[in-house]
């Protein structure tokens, strides 16, 4: 079917299934297959021809989603880090502080996570290998507490950057997101601003689920980006489609790996690219 | 719900009360974009609803005063066929048993080592919880930490090939009839290790359970289907206590032949229940 000229039914159902397979969900999908076919109305173009017009039309669609970090005016600037269990809040956490350590500035962690079982020792282990300051309390500690005694240390100290690792929580429990609304007035009420970043952790291996997560997050802190993880894999992570055409909220960074240095800025060709090949 | 939106793409098309072939065909396409909004993979949800339609262009459904039910009806029954039928169990075979945890990372192993520690000592069993994870930091502080928690003793066994004789040998010392072994968390693309599957030969484990994350998409099958060489005796769904439509529970039956045999359904210890397919089909189902 591919490659020879003419375009049938099967190659529209199969750019369909390609766009499934990658998670965008069944309403995007048919919408970006219905304008390309009235984009090929009456042509005979190559498979090539038509991949390349949907890579084209996805880098559009995302094109807005790219906001390049850029250093927020207040001193510390805090970055919360939120979203569901196991998405991998605590590792990013950790690569972006290293990240904006690595240029120059100085990071401290908080250990907001004070309820999973060894999450204060896991950001500890990974701040140590990222030369990073952590600021904890005893596991079953109230995270408001944490979040304000690290963040007035921030301020005493002199660091650029607060970096708040928090528990992970599925969207649709009520109490552990409103738990994220006190952490964003405490520091609101010491820094007068609520966090500069407020991001939210995507799995790439998450499906449809990811838009819930992302309404409900957003609803509770005012989410001002995101960040892909676990892309290292065959995951495209097109879920982050229809979360950016219903929110507009851009994509900041892409984990890639576990390992620490594993965090590239989004970009959305290549993010466009990788996810139609 | 589904029943209503079926029920009104067959008012606008039905006409006079008597259904056409083609009809059934549109309420097959909003059961499609159901499933596939319930992220079963793309491919399943073609083949389970071409099985459908075989049945469902019969006088069941043409004729049926509620066609919408008869038709959902029909899906409901294949979803539950595909998924198994009927609840399954752990084989706990071995003496000790050894149930080996296996999963691409950040699914939940690691919690579901401490809920089925509690789960087979609420049966009577006496478990081992065995924590062979060596890379994740504070991994075997987090399985011990949960070890106390359910009140089961903890054995670190880092290097695998050297410390997991001497962890069988603790628990027959110590009267333990099942071992719960912890593994590190394999990252997407990558096949697992090397000394899993060297593992898996030498000790023959009872039961391999592939840990899955249920807000998996349409990766789950392909995700499932790099543990396959492991051996996988079932799976552990997580995550179903959110609402994540667990389409993950259907593909991976449908594609692998694994069957889901527990599912997680919250943080704690006893968040985890056994897995029934015919209330996973109304969940997928909406
Ligand atoms: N391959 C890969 N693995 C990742 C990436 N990010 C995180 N992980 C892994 O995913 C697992 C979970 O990561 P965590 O950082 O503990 O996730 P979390 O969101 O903090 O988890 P909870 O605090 O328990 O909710 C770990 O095994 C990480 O190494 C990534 O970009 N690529
Ligand atoms: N809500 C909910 N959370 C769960 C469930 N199962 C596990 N979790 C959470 O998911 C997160 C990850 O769990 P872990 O047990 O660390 O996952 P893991 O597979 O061992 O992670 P790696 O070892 O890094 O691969 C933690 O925050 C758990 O508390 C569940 O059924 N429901
Ligand atoms: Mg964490
Ligand atoms: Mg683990």
């Amino acid at each position: 079917v591919r490659g020879q000229g003419a375009l049938t039914q099967e190659t529209w159902e199969e750019l369909e299934d390609l766009l499934l397979a990658a998670d965008v969900g069944p309403e995007l999908a048919g919408e970006l297959v219905s304008r390309l076919r009235e984009r090929f109305d009456g042509q005979s173009p190559a498979w090539e021809e038509v991949q390349a017009a949907l890579e084209e039309a996805v880098g559009e669609l995302l094109s807005g989603a790219e906001r390049p970090w850029s250093p927020p005016e207040g001193s510390p600037g805090v970055l919360l880090f939120v979203g569901v269990n196991g998405s991998g809040k605590t590792t990013t956490c950790v690569k972006v502080g290293r990240w904006l350590a690595g240029q120059g500035q100085r990071v401290l962690l908080a250990a907001a996570d004070t309820f999973r079982a060894a999450a204060i020792d896991q950001l500890r282990r990974l701040g140590e290998e990222a030369q990073l300051e952590v600021i904890a309390h005893r596991p079953g500690a109230d995270p408001g507490a944490v979040v304000h005694d690290a963040l007035a240390h921030a301020r005493s100290q002199g660091h650029r950057y607060l970096v708040v690792d928090t528990a992970g929580r599925l969207q649709t429990k009520r109490p552990l997101m409103e738990e994220l609304g006190k952490i964003c007035r405490v520091v609101e009420k010491l820094q007068g601003r609520p966090p500069e970043e407020r991001l939210l952790v995507v799995d790439a291996t998450v499906g449809q689920n990811a838009i819930s997560q992302a309404e409900l997050f957003h609803q509770a802190v005012g989410l001002t980006g995101l960040v892909v993880t676990k892309l290292d894999g065959s995951a495209k992570g097109g879920a982050v489609l229809p979360i950016w055409r219903a929110l507009g909220i851009p994509i900041l960074w892409l984990g890639v790996g576990q390992a620490l240095s594993d965090l590239v800025p989004f970009r959305a060709r290549d993010f466009a690219r990788a996810l139609v090949r | 719900s589904l029943t209503e939106r079926l029920t009104q793409i067959f008012r606008n098309l039905g006409g006079k009360g008597k259904l056409s072939e083609a009809d059934v065909r549109a309420g097959l396409r909003g059961i499609r974009q159901a499933l596939l909004a319930a992220d079963v993979h793309w491919q399943v949800a073609r083949e389970l609803l071409g099985r459908v339609e075989e049945q469902a262009l019969g006088a069941k459904v043409l004729q049926s005063l509620t066609p919408a039910q008869q038709l959902l009806a029909i899906v409901r029954q294949e979803l539950a066929r595909t998924m198994g039928g009927q609840a399954q169990s752990l084989r706990l075979t071995g003496r000790p048993a050894t149930v080996l945890v296996v999963g691409p990372a950040g699914g939940g192993k690691t919690t579901t080592c401490g809920k089925l520690a509690r789960w087979l000592s609420k049966k009577g069993r006496h478990p081992l919880l065995v924590c062979c994870d060596p890379q994740r930091p504070a991994a075997a502080e987090q399985l011990a930490t949960l070890a106390r928690q359910v009140e089961v003793p903890f054995h670190n066994a880092p290097n695998p090939e050297t410390d997991f004789p001497a962890a069988l040998k603790k628990a027959r010392q110590e009267l333990r009839d099942v071992v719960i072994v912890d593994t590190p968390g394999v990252p997407p693309g990558e096949a697992p290790p090397g000394w899993l599957a060297q593992f898996v030969k030498v000790h023959s484990p009872g039961d391999v359970l592939l840990v899955l994350d249920a807000l998996t998409g349409q990766e789950a099958a392909q995700i499932a289907a790099g543990f396959l060489p492991l051996g996988v005796t079932g799976v552990v769904l997580t995550k179903l206590d959110g609402d994540a439509r667990g389409g993950a529970a259907l593909s991976i039956p449908a594609r692998l032949g694994c069957p889901i045999v527990l599912v997680g359904v919250g943080e704690r210890p006893s968040d985890l229940e056994p897995f029934y397919p015919q209330r996973m089909a109304d969940r997928i189902l909406g």
